[in-house]
């Protein structure tokens, strides 16, 4: 539902 | 950030700091594959394209920068360095990465979250990163011959990719809109293909020992959810309304 993917692992 | 992923980031860390004492101060690079580094190289360019433009924390740009700058300059030493270049097998790395490279792209074309470029590259590099070990290890088979760093090198990689598959089940039941589906297959594609290729001993035995444990956490879930179900066949049984203990 959110606009962009997040990407918060490494 | 959970355990899992601390513990996986690492060993990670580990891995590279491993190789990089082996090389910088023994100088030399004997069992280490060019194609593996070069592929991991790439792996980390395409996914931290958004170092500079989204900050999620301190702690994740200065790992990112770990990463990238080791990356390459661990290629620059096997590369450039006179004496690591000497100890370098060429003719026993000869695994064509270049190969890996384009179904990956095709891949990460067809299938992703998002058609973005950004997000597309973030999946391109998943996907390698799944089969960016394939020259190293086939390397280990070629020359049989494996120094203890490099073993450990291989181990800790092992043991951060199968930390990372027990980060994603824990933050599946804990924050599942986190979950991307995309970097957990493939983790556990790569894993399953690590059992299918038995070459690596420890690789194989860590991955196991660490599935195990990702089956003990889901035990451990499911006597969660046995739990709830108590209360609520009690609460469906008695007629009254369902709480939980704290």
């Amino acid at each position: 539902d959110s606009e962009t993917v997040e990407h918060d692992e490494l | 950030m959970n355990v899992f992923r601390l513990a996986g980031d690492m060993t990670h860390l580990i891995s590279v700091l491993v190789l990089l004492l082996k090389i910088h101060t023994i100088k030399s690079c004997a069992g280490v594959s060019l194609k593996t580094q070069e592929l991991y190289a790439l792996v980390f360019s395409t996914r931290y394209l958004d170092i500079f433009t989204d900050f999620t924390s301190l702690y994740n740009t200065v790992m990112k920068l770990i990463f990238l700058g080791s990356s390459f300059s661990i290629v620059w030493y096997m590369r450039h360095h006179k004496l690591v270049q000497r100890s370098y097998d060429k003719d026993h790395d000869t695994f064509r990465h270049q190969f890996l490279v384009l179904p990956c792209l095709i891949l990460a074309l067809l299938i992703h979250e998002q058609f973005t470029f950004k997000e597309v590259m973030w999946t391109f590099s998943i996907y390698l990163e799944a089969v960016a070990i394939l020259p190293q290890l086939v390397l280990l088979q070629r020359t049989r011959n494996i120094d203890n760093l490099t073993g450990q090198y291989v181990f800790f990689l092992g043991a951060y990719r199968s930390l990372y598959i027990l980060n994603w089940i824990y933050r599946y039941f804990t924050e599942p809109h986190y979950v991307h589906w995309i970097s957990t297959t493939s983790m556990f594609c790569v894993v399953l293909f690590c059992f299918g290729f038995t070459i690596f001993k420890w690789y194989l035995i860590s991955v196991l020992l660490l599935t195990l444990s990702a089956w003990m956490s889901g035990f451990v879930q499911t006597l969660l959810y046995a739990d709830f179900f108590y209360y609520y066949i009690n609460s469906w049984k008695n007629n009254v309304k369902l709480t939980l203990q704290a």
